[in-house]
């Protein structure tokens, strides 16, 4: 579950840095 | 191109750090290394004067990370007119710290039996970046949201032709790790981390877009003095 939400919070952070 | 190593990181050619007339006639040319975690200063002695030299010794100034000589400098026999040696001078990096400037100056005496002599020379950051320097995903997540935005900055690593996962292989074979890769509007992000000897962690993301020989890279780092250095060395990783 903690690995899931990595992955997620590593794409979410690679979206605000690409589209702030 | 530079010298091969077992682990694959690049090393920078000797270069000529003291001219013979500037030190009746030795002349010293260097480089700096990691091999398999050891840390060497590797030096070329010739002598260009028309006695024998002998009784070397080394000595460094503090500088910014505490590299100092771990052994005496190992000339064991008299350095003939005409003739060079290849020393290889292990380093350590709990010497003395004073902040130099640049960051990565070195300032040296060497002894030999006619006098004593002085030179500067700079050192690569990646040299002082170590093997478990692979930071925990959930603590680069935190880390990277606690560095303020001033603490970031940005370069542009122009004429690279490796994909994502070849410029990953490369970095790592310098200790420079990838953490996460993502892809966002065609363009693929690595977020990478490196820690330096003396614990300071640098974080980073690279994007590149395929087609494009341009990358941008963003480094956050608590001590962003040590950021145009850090570029420095993803230049010299990437292109070499």
């Amino acid at each position: 579950e903690l690995e899931d939400g990595l992955d997620e919070a590593f794409s979410r952070l690679a979206e605000s840095r690409t589209n702030p | 191109g530079g010298v091969g190593m077992a682990s694959g990181a690049y090393v920078v050619p000797k270069s000529v750090w003291l001219p013979a007339m500037k030190a009746k006639g030795l002349e010293i040319s260097g480089t700096f290394a990691r091999r398999a975690g050891v840390l060497q200063m590797e030096l070329s002695l010739t002598n260009k004067a028309m006695s024998i030299m002998s009784d070397f010794a080394i000595q460094f100034n503090r500088n910014s990370f505490g590299l100092a000589p771990a052994g005496p400098l190992q000339v064991l026999t008299p350095l003939s007119p005409n003739q060079t040696i290849e020393v290889s001078l292990p380093l350590s990096t709990v010497g003395p710290v004073m902040k130099m400037e640049p960051l990565t100056n070195l300032q040296v005496a060497v002894k030999n039996n006619i006098d004593v002599f002085y030179f500067s020379c700079q050192y690569p950051i990646s040299m002082l970046f170590v093997e478990d320097g692979k930071m925990e995903r959930q603590v680069f997540l935190a880390t990277w949201k606690d560095i303020p935005n001033e603490n970031e900055a940005q370069f542009q690593i122009k004429d690279c032709h490796l994909n994502a996962d070849a410029a990953s292989a490369k970095l790592q074979s310098s200790n420079i790790f990838t953490i996460a890769k993502r892809n966002a509007e065609g363009q693929d992000i690595l977020y990478q981390s490196i820690r330096l000897t003396n614990s300071i962690w640098v974080l980073s993301e690279l994007r590149m877009q395929p087609g494009n020989p341009s990358y941008t890279l963003s480094l956050k780092c608590r001590a962003s003095e040590v950021s145009p250095f850090v570029f420095q060395s993803y230049e010299m990783v990437l292109k070499n």
